[in-house]
């Protein structure tokens, strides 16, 4: 399995529509400061329903879209293919009017809930606490949190 | 659920102390702060890069603790491989020959798994399979360039 | 008091915009959260990268809140000296065009002042008057050698 | 005024005596991760009285001598070209001895307490809470800091 294209829409520094097709192997991300570069982590985690407001570097969630617009919508699609074949379409809309905000997610279309997110992503072994995702900033994290936190890191592989 | 945890914990160890001893030429494994009780405190890394004694982990510096941590998570990936890792500037402690050393590790990991890595680094570059290049577009938006292998010179070149 | 704290507070704040528009190519101010009673409440840096629309200062990227804050520390220097700056690293986030801003930015100053900057960046150690190279002796403590000019280039190139 | 020297006697990783000369203008310290520099900076905050023992890595004072003895002594002195001539030097000697620590300050080899050395530093506008030394990893921290606390930071000036 493996993340075949993620596709952006008005999710923060990103434009009306931005397809990202990616490989396998090792895939490096450059470009100068301010670029975009953490967004396209963050499109990445927000698709996902991985990520905290505070993780985003957002305070409300209409940070989230475009120019911090408050009525507006943003939209991220990550598209995965499957080791036994065909592909895997996870996608988060979020919809702002004002004070009120909204977030659907689908899965291969059809609208699921945070949680059927979850145990869909939990068979494919990506998990929100998992450490296969280092933000900008957090790489010598695993040193500075208390042990009890780190034991806890192999409580949840067990 | 003791023996699973104690099952997770010695296969995560051995791979930390082969996986250290690349990245940092020195050696170092996990320890469990109560080993008959693992449920009752923490876990604790004990690393002494190249040639040192064992010192605390928090006196480390910004270099010795990154490779530390990064030998740590790509233990928990062989213990329970994840499909993508997405990593955002995890080099920036490390010294030009560490760079060297993590991007040689990543290039080999990623036959195994997907790696995403946003860097600023020229050897990172250099061993990548492919670079994405993100610029500004003048209208104030993210535009996303696939970067051909000839431009990737130009793109480590701007790296530093 | 006020007039003190105001009086300060301008001064700060030219140095500031002059500075800021120089490292980082946009035009960003300093701004008082309650300006008729200043000690009522903060401060805050108001700062628009290059062609940016103004944007709150968390969701800045790594690179831009460095140049922010530098900015911000040069002008208190323009404002009061300090006989000695000390900078560990503050080159991590940035960018092989913004390490040389940066590094001009620090050759122009320190004609007023004494800079010692710790970096592992080439732009940095190109533009400096001298490197002073530290490695671990094999009796495992450091050593600091004096680094000729002609080292420069052999400490250069094995930063990155 | 200059920082002209730098001299360490067992103080983290360095041995029983380095010198360090210094120059005015722009200086690049640099090497190997480990190696020791950011104990240099370490080392003036120490002898300057600068510093706390959070901003050292260290958890005890005996941390702070080489190879963490409990027995034994480390001391910093950092000596000052002065413009109107003549040189300034501060000296901080640390003696551990099993529980008990003490630390001793020397201005120009004679006694005095953390109070004078502070004064006397101030006179040069060197002061505690001072933005001219930035450790590792905190660049971003006057981003970071609340605004009240970056205000506070003009008040000192004022
Ligand atoms: N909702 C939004 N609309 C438009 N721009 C936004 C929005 N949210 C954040 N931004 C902008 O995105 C930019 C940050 O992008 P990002 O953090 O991805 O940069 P980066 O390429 O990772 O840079 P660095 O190399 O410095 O880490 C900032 O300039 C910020 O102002
Ligand atoms: N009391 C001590 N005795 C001996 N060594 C010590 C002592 N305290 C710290 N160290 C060692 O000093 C080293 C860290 O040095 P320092 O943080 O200055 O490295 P650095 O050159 O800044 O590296 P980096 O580029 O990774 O930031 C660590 O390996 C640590 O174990
Ligand atoms: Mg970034
Ligand atoms: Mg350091």
């Amino acid at each position: 399995m493996h993340l075949k294209c993620l596709e952006i829409e008005r999710f923060k520094s990103f434009g009306p529509y931005t397809r990202i097709p990616l490989l396998e192997g090792f895939t490096v991300v450059s470009g100068p400061n301010g670029s975009g570069k953490s967004n396209i982590i963050d499109a990445l985690l927000f698709a996902l329903g991985l990520s905290t407001s505070r993780g985003m570097r957002a305070e409300k969630l209409s940070d989230l879209i475009h120019q911090g617009v408050t009525h507006g919508e943003a939209s991220v699609t990550a598209t995965f293919h499957l080791d036994e074949g065909g592909d895997l379409a996870v996608c988060r809309r979020l919809r702002v009017n004002g004070n009120n905000s909204t977030s659907t997610y689908y899965l291969d279309g059809a609208v699921c809930t945070l949680s059927d997110l979850h145990e869909r992503l939990g068979t494919h072994h990506i998990y929100p606490e998992g450490y296969n995702v280092v933000l900008q900033g957090d790489v010598t994290g695993i040193i500075t949190m208390p042990s009890r936190e780190r034991r806890e890191i192999i409580d949840e592989l067990a | 659920k003791r023996d699973a945890f104690m099952q997770a914990f010695n296969a995560v160890n051995t791979h930390f102390q082969s996986i250290f001893a690349e990245l940092s030429d020195g050696d170092g494994h996990l320890a469990l702060e109560d080993p008959e009780n693992p449920f009752a405190a923490g876990l604790t890394l004990i690393a002494h890069p190249r040639g040192k004694k064992v010192r605390r982990l928090e006196s480390m510096s910004g270099g010795e603790k990154s490779l530390t941590a990064l030998s740590f998570i790509f233990a928990l990936q062989r213990y329970r491989p994840s499909p993508f890792y997405a990593f955002d500037e995890v080099d920036m402690f490390l010294d030009g020959s560490n760079v060297e050393r993590l991007a040689r590790m990543l290039r080999h990991e990623a036959d195994h798994a997907q790696f995403l890595v946003v860097s600023l680094r020229r050897p990172m570059i250099e061993r990548s399979d492919r670079v994405i290049g993100v610029t500004l577009a003048r209208a104030g938006h993210s535009q996303v360039l696939g970067v051909q292998l000839q431009q990737v010179e130009a793109v480590a070149s701007q790296a530093s």
